[in-house]
């Protein structure tokens, strides 16, 4: 489950967006365990002067960012503008069977996006 | 039927050969696994009375309940259970070897092994032994060579934890493919044999390739 976008384009200012990983839709709930999914989410919308600026309690902007969206900003087309990607991710944890009939509890790291930025 | 092409990509990126085929009997999954995810898991964890310090997120590969390095923790029953012959419950013969035997294959050669604990359930064939005698439990690997540990216990109703030395069994070789192990409950004063009812060997493993911090340490 993806948080809509109006009209399949990027809304707004770079920003995480609602993505939610269901185990059963991938058709792996009858191993794992838990968590039944996990909120992945996702990075999207515009990194254009002010929102490649950073927000309050947002991690520090690039200077590279800002310097692009200057640029784009008086030069429109020339390198285009920064992109908005993951700033910052958490793990999760899987508890499943395996094939030897272990219970298994596996940590990925980097696994949830919890903030966005402009890079 | 085999998983589209995407969803293998995502089994492999997770560390998994091919997709499990869940489990094969009604296995109950060990309460201390539940424990272990629940306080691992962030997003559990925010869910829960911890949800007021976002900053708790555990150290990543690290399991903080068990004190070692790791971000794989497997809980192996042992696999000769059902063969295991009823024991003799006089006195006077000295108490059987009993053999337990833990398939490792799942373990991956790039793994390393930072503990590996028994979990062990006896019960007693007869009378007891007197109050504060206890017994004592030794470990070896079945087959020639040194006993691994020798461990008091105390009494037989909880489970026995035994902490093998993960030195003595993976010096710098890759995790075997299978483990072992002959065990000895001896009783410090006379009394009946006891009989091993259940055993699973608890192992924490490391994997470096999912080892990776993504963002810099602030300036």
């Amino acid at each position: 489950e993806a948080e809509p976008t109006a009209g399949g384009v990027p809304g707004g200012a770079c920003r995480a967006r609602r993505l939610y990983v269901s185990f059963r839709e991938v058709g792996w709930h009858r191993w794992v365990i838990a968590p039944r999914g996990f909120l992945a989410n996702y990075c999207q919308g515009h990194c254009a002067l002010p929102a490649a600026l950073p927000g309050p309690g947002a991690p520090p902007a690039l200077n590279h960012a800002v310097l692009r969206a200057l640029m784009h900003a008086a030069v429109p087309g020339n390198g285009g503008l920064p992109c908005c990607v993951p700033a910052r991710l958490s793990p999760i944890s899987v508890l499943f069977f395996d094939n030897s009939d272990n219970v298994v509890l596996r940590h990925y790291e980097d696994m949830v996006v919890d903030e966005c930025g402009c890079r | 039927p085999e998983p589209p092409r995407p969803a293998i990509a995502l089994l492999q990126a997770l560390g998994l050969r091919d997709a499990p085929r869940g489990a094969p009997k009604a296995r109950p999954v060990p309460p201390l696994m539940w424990r272990l995810f629940r306080r691992r898991d962030p997003q559990e964890a925010r869910a829960g009375p911890r949800r007021k310090s976002p900053g708790a997120t555990p150290r990543p590969c690290h399991v903080e309940e068990l004190g070692v390095a790791g971000n794989i923790v497997r809980h192996i029953p042992d696999r000769s259970a059902p063969a295991r012959p009823p024991e003799p419950s006089s006195a006077s013969e000295p108490c059987p070897e009993q053999t337990v035997d833990f398939d490792l294959s799942a373990v991956e050669p790039l793994e390393h092994a930072s503990l590996a604990r028994l979990e062990l359930r006896f019960e007693a064939a007869g009378p007891g032994v007197a109050p504060g005698s206890g017994w004592e439990l030794s470990v070896a690997r079945a087959g020639p060579g040194p006993v691994l540990l020798r461990q008091e216990v105390r009494a037989l109703g909880p489970p026995v934890h035994a902490e093998l030395p993960v030195a003595a069994w993976a010096p710098h070789a890759p995790t075997p493919r299978s483990l072992s192990l002959v065990l000895v409950l001896r009783p410090r004063a006379p009394a009946a044999c006891a009989r091993l009812v259940e055993a699973a060997l608890l192992l924490v493993t490391l994997d470096p390739r999912l080892c990776h911090p993504l963002a810099r340490p602030r300036r």
